[in-house]
């Protein structure tokens, strides 16, 4: 039930306009996320003395760990995942292109993009001289057919994450979020070898909402 | 949680009061990764003489609120003292699952009095 009085008028206040809409999917979350947070919230979940000392100020509106203004975080999973083949085809000896959809229908006009982080997971059967990432644009239900390339990136190792930053390549630095965004993206090897595949793709998203930020108090001339 | 309030009684000088916002209890429990709430805290307490001279917790007076309390204690009718309010607030974070499934990370500034002042 919708909650009633007080209580939507916190959320309203707190920027989160819609009824929540209860028990949410069981999922992990993401370490980057929860280290962000205690780097963040002096009170974390414990009460009683603080864990930054008092009159230690953060930047507000500012991520430090991530070095860029912003006040909302978002781990944006993938959602092309579940309907992605399990084995990549080997077909006509290329590596295969996936399709990484992200739903960016949370995001409000208001908000302003500082950083998009594109965090990719792969599994390789064996090593590789190094691999070259290219994304495109996937638009709906395109079959194939040649694309522009927007970002196209050398990896040397499959064996940590291969991160890549989407902000002025698959949209313009200073646009509001797309709804949604679909990329085409493949990862080939340098040298022959056996194809990696895709098991992870997530998308980490800073945005700014002047509406929750208050102007610096200027300090006294 | 709220340390008892005063109740309109004249006692106790201005000071935060402690206030713990449990989320559990506003039933956001379900979507609201941590924290499972935080120390809001309040005002409340008398701003007449002399707690609004010192300032109660080292915040500087307002000369407008001691002006005030001087008139107060001079002629009681003519204004009121001034108000317990919050003199120096502190940020959260709130890390929770949208509606699409997303895990959110949102910061909110002034959401914990840690000084309060007459003013």
């Amino acid at each position: 039930p919708a909650p009633p009085g007080p209580a939507a008028a916190l959320l309203q206040a707190l920027g989160l306009p819609d009824v929540h809409r209860g028990a949410p999917k069981p999922r992990p979350v993401p370490p980057v996320m929860w280290r962000l947070f205690r780097h963040r919230d002096p009170q974390e979940a414990r009460v009683g003395p603080r864990r930054t000392p008092q009159g230690t100020t953060l930047r507000p509106c500012h991520v430090e760990e991530l070095g860029v203004a912003g006040n909302i975080v978002r781990h944006i999973p993938d959602r092309g995942a579940p309907t992605r083949p399990p084995e990549p085809a080997w077909a006509a000896g290329q590596c295969p292109e996936w399709t990484v959809v992200f739903d960016l229908s949370a995001v409000e006009a208001a908000e302003r993009p500082s950083r998009a982080r594109l965090e990719l997971r792969f599994a390789a059967a064996e090593t590789a001289a190094g691999w070259e990432l290219s994304l495109a644009r996937a638009a709906e239900g395109e079959a194939g057919g040649a694309r522009p390339v927007l970002l196209r990136q050398a990896v040397p190792t499959l064996g940590t994450p291969v991160r890549a930053e989407l902000l002025g390549a698959a949209w313009a630095r200073n646009a509001s979020a797309p709804r949604s965004l679909r990329l085409a993206l493949a990862l080939r090897p340098r040298a022959p070898a056996a194809c990696a595949r895709l098991a992870e793709a997530s998308l980490l998203l800073v945005t700014l909402d002047p509406r929750l930020c208050h102007p610096l108090a200027r300090p006294r001339r | 949680e709220a340390e008892p309030a005063l109740g309109g009684s004249p006692g106790g000088a201005c000071r935060t009061r402690r206030l713990y916002v449990s989320f559990r209890e506003v039933g956001w429990h379900r979507w609201v990764i941590a924290p499972r709430g935080f120390l809001a805290n309040y005002c409340q307490g008398q701003c007449s003489l002399p707690a609004t001279l010192s300032g109660p917790g080292g915040t500087p007076p307002l000369n407008h609120a001691v002006l005030r309390a001087l008139m107060h204690a001079a002629a009681p009718g003519a204004a009121g003292l001034p108000c317990c309010v919050p003199a120096r607030l502190s940020p959260i974070s709130v890390l929770f699952f949208d509606n699409s499934d997303n895990v959110v990370l949102r910061h909110y500034e002034d959401m914990v009095v840690d000084e309060c002042g007459c003013r």
